[in-house]
């Protein structure tokens, strides 16, 4: 079996000057991926630093440099599923937490439970030992501007992020 | 949205996906991320799919297991990824992105939206790329 890596960070429109940024930022990530896989680790593990090294890349929309809500704060979700027992676990609408995914992970390999979300999420966090960050540092300049942008009359959040079809 | 797909040297597959969500969300709006099956599905008999992109349409046509249904009809991860997400488009007019893997060490890289930053490493090379079409090639 010949491992192997995919990553993507984020579908529609990347504007030029953050081009070179995404683009060096998933290979990154799929280099550090592609290393534990062959190191012998799990699929599971490579798929959880990947995710946690682009989380931690500003030139993203997950962790650090998320999207703001309409009132500019940052809630996030994130998902992890293992082809060998279909276990998975979710969190949903969680703050102040700068790897969404490992908290993600925790839940499936510590609860019952697939999904855990907003404040629940933050007490299952606390309980398990992930620290909690300023909110501040998950946001980026970048970030802000686009969320007072978008706050115009007229203006059409969707389609700024997703851009129109490729 | 970030996300990940693997293979590993037993076959198991994983997947992963972590966001912010969608610009200018209304406070507790959750899209297709933490959703199995939508933002997200691994399964060792039919491979492991992370997707990005207009997260409503992604939850209208649950794109990931779409996508694996395809492939146990017996497409390929490329071809059960275009004709999802031009089900998506057509049913619900969604923009979105995959990266696929199926259980043999086959993968796929697909978006209907204008780009999507991705890369892929296996057997020595690393794929990348960002608008329709590209595939760079770099030795890893």
């Amino acid at each position: 079996m010949l491992p192997v890596l995919v990553v993507h960070g984020g579908a529609g429109n990347v504007p030029r000057q953050r081009a070179e940024l995404s683009c060096a930022g998933v290979r990154e990530a799929a280099r550090a991926g592609y290393a534990l896989l062959q190191s012998g680790r799990s699929a599971m593990d490579a798929v959880v630093e990947a995710v946690t090294l682009l989380e931690n890349n500003p030139a993203f929309n997950a962790g650090c440099g998320s999207v703001l809500n309409e009132h500019g704060g940052v809630e996030m979700d994130a998902l992890v599923m293992d082809g060998r027992t279909l276990a998975s676990g979710a969190v949903s609408a969680v703050r102040r937490i700068a790897n969404p995914v490992q908290l993600a992970r925790l839940v499936m390999e510590k609860t019952q439970h697939l999904c855990l979300t907003a404040e629940g999420a933050s007490k299952f966090a606390r309980a398990v030992g992930v620290p909690e960050v300023p909110e501040e540092t998950l946001i980026t300049d970048y970030a802000r501007k686009r969320w007072q942008r978008n706050l115009q009359p007229g203006s059409n959040p969707v389609e700024c992020q997703m851009g129109k079809m490729g | 949205t970030v996300g990940a797909v693997a293979v590993d040297s037993e076959g198991n597959v994983a997947c992963a996906t972590s966001t912010g969500g969608m610009l200018n969300k209304m406070e507790g709006r959750v899209g297709d991320t933490p959703c199995v099956g939508c933002g997200g599905y691994a399964d060792n008999l039919l491979g492991a799919v992370s997707p990005t992109g207009h997260g409503e349409a992604i939850m209208k046509v649950t794109l990931s297991r779409l996508i694996l249904f395809y492939m146990e009809q017996g497409k390929t991860a490329a071809d059960a990824s275009d004709q999802a997400l031009a089900y998506m488009w057509e049913r619900v007019q969604g923009l979105a992105g995959v990266v696929v893997v199926d259980p043999r060490g086959g993968w796929a890289a697909r978006f209907n939206s204008l780009q999507m930053a991705w890369a892929a490493a296996q057997n020595g090379q690393l794929h990348y790329g960002l608008g329709k079409g590209e595939d760079f090639t770099l030795p890893l």
